[in-house]
């Protein structure tokens, strides 16, 4: 997806 | 990624492992309950859709690949294996874990960071992820003995929960990352659902006594 994603953690 | 995020992981980790090969070497699931285990492969098919959109890293999606594996692992060996499944105490285990479903996906759709079809089920998984215990711990109340390998599952568990919300204040005056607080709210629900578990392991285990849960 387009930048940073949402979420980085599990 | 900090210590605490990766102990948490690494606990998370041993805890699926730890049920996975019980369950493969004794070939039993005995004191296992079956509709947790159902809501966490729920939990982690709902979460992980962006294994496919979203390359964060390889540690992440091996990570999430695993859990995914496990979780699905040990739903089919309680349904199907034809050895493991005469072990299950369907008669206990009758939380109606749908009644948690729901809500949690009623939840999802009011409260929510972004109205899109991924942001909404990676919520509604987080809500679910909160309460997915609770048939298990029903179960260990109701079966009243623990045998240890279960009683060290849901000990893992809490453990994991507890060190990402460690994770989540280191990050916070870190790197001033901001856990949305959603996930800082489910988190914390779910952390003190195991408390009083916490409490009875850590009395059974200061007394050398086995583990018993008041009914």
């Amino acid at each position: 997806g387009l930048g940073q994603p949402m979420h980085d953690e599990l | 990624m900090n210590i605490f995020r990766l102990a948490g992981d690494m606990t998370h980790l041993a805890s699926v492992l730890v049920l996975l090969l019980k369950i493969h070497t004794i070939k039993s699931c005995a004191g296992v309950s079956l509709k947790t285990q159902e809501l966490y492969a729920l939990v982690f098919a709902t979460r992980y859709l962006d294994i496919f959109t979203d390359f964060i890293s390889v540690y992440n999606t091996v990570m999430k690949l695993i859990f995914l594996g496990s979780s699905f692992s040990i739903v089919w060996y309680i349904r199907r294996h034809k050895i493991v499944r005469r072990s299950y105490d369907k008669e206990q285990d009758t939380f109606r874990h749908y009644f948690l479903v729901l809500p949690c996906l009623l939840l999802a759709l009011l409260i929510h960071e972004k109205f899109t079809v991924k942001e909404l089920l990676w919520t509604f998984s987080i809500y679910l992820e909160a309460v997915a215990i609770l048939p298990q711990l029903v179960l260990l109340q109701r079966t009243r003995n623990i045998d240890n390998l279960t009683g060290q599952y849901v000990f893992l568990l809490g453990a994991y929960r507890s060190l990402y919300i460690l994770n989540w204040i280191y990050r916070y005056f870190t790197e001033r990352h901001f856990v949305h607080w959603i996930t800082w709210i489910a988190g914390l629900v779910q952390t003190l659902l195991y408390a009083d578990f916490f409490y009875y392991y850590f009395e059974s285990w200061k007394n050398n006594v086995k583990l018993q849960l008041p009914a």
